[in-house]
């Protein structure tokens, strides 16, 4: 389930909030914990000009001013994580044994051009 | 569907689905331990100060497994000593992949003991000699299956009522195992005590005392925990 958080002025690149359940998945007969966690997502646009809330990379902002003049043949640039986190878990595996993993770049903390 | 979720278990270090024993079986009890190292996991997550290392013990990983013993008992009085239980640890190494690093094995086996008769009460705790052998190779029908173990540890221990807990880091051992065919075990040889230890009716094949009915979990109970690195899984951190 995705809740999209209205934004202003425009759809701006940004995390949204997207929530995981482990049941809505069917794996809550082997995942102990957690029952879910705040994956998130980027969504929006990177429009021009882009300013310093939008996280861009000089290399976006060299492709939003070429796109600005060639709109045609180069696209905006994409709305991608730029920081992630962890998260763990624990569960059983096929052995019953119970195991606790961790899991780099779960977590979409932020969003950048 | 199913295809996404193949390839998200894939890179989530599973090869399938895992399927545990489920409703036909009792759930296995999460370790207090793990259970502790989870919710210090998800306080710490934030900061990704160290995020391949396994504080609690000091090594390099991120995978922490509780893998459990599939021995069996090897006879209530063995053949090749009058007065001892022997009994049969096996864990399964296999399930830890070729590309895991395994930083630390920690066998843990508790020895649940209920004195039977009021003098046993009395005294309180009772001595037993404790020896841990690791099996080389299989043992064929009629030959001494002593010669074919190495001794790894061998200690008295002095039972307390309701649990004792024997420790031993097996690291060396349990990275010998992942070759394969070379993991036949270990044996766990629990000779008791004092003038009289045959008057020490402490264990019964099978694991269970069945003069006790209130008496329900295993008396030896053993379980390794393994700690594993899995490299792919670990980016260095970036440069600022």
């Amino acid at each position: 389930s995705a809740i999209h958080i209205p934004v202003t002025p425009s759809n701006v690149c940004k995390a949204r909030r997207l929530y995981i359940s482990f049941k809505d998945v069917g794996w809550q007969d082997w995942v102990i914990a957690p029952q879910g966690f705040m994956a998130n997502y980027c969504h929006g646009e990177c429009p021009f000009p882009l300013s310093e809330s939008l996280n861009g990379t000089n290399h976006a902002i060299l492709q939003t001013l070429v796109h600005s003049l060639d709109p045609e043949n180069t696209p905006q640039p994409c709305c991608v994580p730029i920081r992630l986190s962890s998260i763990s878990m624990l569960y059983y595996d096929n052995n019953d044994n119970v195991v606790l993993q961790h899991y780099q770049d779960m977590v979409v903390d932020e969003c950048g051009c | 569907t199913n295809r996404q979720e193949q390839l998200l278990l894939r890179s989530l270090g599973l090869s399938e689905r895992p399927r545990p024993a489920g409703s036909l079986q009792p759930r296995r009890h999460v370790p207090s331990a793990l259970w502790r190292m989870f919710r210090r996991a998800e306080k710490l997550q934030a900061l990704e100060s160290q995020p391949c290392m396994v504080s609690e013990y000091g090594v390099r990983g991120n995978i922490v497994r509780y893998i459990q013993d599939q021995g069996r008992m090897v006879s209530g009085w063995s053949s090749s000593c009058q007065a001892c239980l022997e009994k049969h640890l096996f864990f399964n190494m296999s399930i830890l992949q070729p590309v895991e690093m395994l930083s630390l094995a920690h066998l843990e086996i508790k020895l649940h003991w209920k004195p039977l008769s009021p003098v046993q009460l009395l005294q309180g705790s009772q001595a037993i000699s404790a020896s841990l052998y690791k099996v080389i190779r299989s043992t064929l029908n009629g030959t001494n299956p002593k010669v074919n173990r190495r001794l790894l540890l061998s200690q008295s221990v002095q039972l307390q009522p309701e649990s004792t807990s024997i420790t031993m880091d097996l690291t060396a051992v349990a990275e010998s195992w992942r070759k394969p065919g070379s993991n036949y075990g270990l044996i766990l040889e629990l000779l008791p005590l004092g003038p009289h230890p045959e008057e020490f009716f402490l264990f019964y094949p099978g694991n269970s005392l069945p003069l006790e009915q209130d008496f329900t979990f295993p008396l030896v109970q053993a379980s390794l925990v393994a700690v594993s690195l899995n490299p792919n899984r670990c980016r260095s951190r970036q440069r600022r």
